[in-house]
């Protein structure tokens, strides 16, 4: 999770 | 398939097939309505003549482009966000670009071996410019060998899924889980694959394409690190931050 922010941030994010 | 109904594995399928359809970045009707708009010679000769950070960083962007519909598939995939959040980075780190490669196909004109770039169909001459005409035509004959496959939309949504859902890949934490998930995935597409090919062998041949995959990705690493050494301002300022997480 920590070397990858973004990746983890797009699995968190409700569906675009 | 022991210890997994019939209903399981068509629920999966479903289930796998939708994502695709809904993540698949162009749908089938659009992509017919592109086939043969191609990129003209003044377009071609346009692309050959951009240096070679331009045209690096525009292939960039238009692969990081691809990975986020990817991403998306993978999140409506029911199983797949069943697994631990370790586990989904991981899975989406290593498998994100070979279904990138693997959606190519559909956007791959066997016929005249163009695919489609930035609106229209053009051919490996356009990508000379990038200075790696091996990954490129490798690319390309990639795509081409799974064209020839003929794959339905649901059999690339199966294959998709199979392709990212890999235990082959280092660091995971739960492997067993992701095993029995991918097992499911290649049961559901061989069932498949059997009611449309009259080849017997067609699920094999699917799967000895994956080590050209795995290959493919290796390559354009290598290519990316030679890249970097010569125009590292370019990778750190112009690149996508999602492009350099991954590959960087």
């Amino acid at each position: 999770k920590e070397k990858h922010k973004i990746l983890h941030r797009l699995l968190q994010n409700s569906t675009s | 398939a022991p210890g997994v109904s019939m209903g399981e594995l068509d629920r999966i399928a479903q289930n796998i097939i939708k994502s695709h359809l809904e993540t698949c970045q162009y749908t089938a009707e659009e992509l017919q309505q592109l086939a043969w708009q191609t990129h003209s010679y003044e377009e071609v000769k346009m692309y050959q003549s951009k240096s070679r950070e331009v045209l690096w960083q525009q292939c960039a962007i238009q692969i990081t482009h691809a990975i986020q519909y990817v991403v998306e598939f993978a999140k409506r995939i029911t199983g797949f966000m069943e697994l631990c959040q370790n586990d989904q980075i991981l899975l989406l780190k290593s498998g994100c670009l070979e279904v990138v490669l693997v959606r190519m196909c559909r956007a791959f004109n066997p016929l005249n071996n163009t695919v489609l770039f930035e609106g229209k169909y053009g051919g490996m001459q356009m990508f000379k410019a990038l200075g790696c005409d091996d990954l490129v035509s490798a690319v390309f004959d990639f795509a081409k060998s799974l064209c020839s496959l003929q794959l339905t939309e649901e059999e690339i949504a199966l294959f998709s899924a199979a392709v990212l859902i890999s235990t082959d890949r280092p660091w995971l934490m739960e492997p067993r889980k992701v095993q029995k998930l991918q097992e499911k995935i290649y049961f559901a597409l061989q069932h498949i694959m059997q009611k449309n090919h009259m080849d017997e062998d067609a699920l094999a041949k699917l799967i000895g394409r994956i080590p050209t995959l795995a290959a493919l990705c290796t390559l354009h690493t290598e290519e990316l690190q030679a890249f970097q050494q010569l125009h590292p301002e370019t990778v750190n300022v112009l690149f996508p931050p999602l492009y350099k997480e991954l590959f960087n």
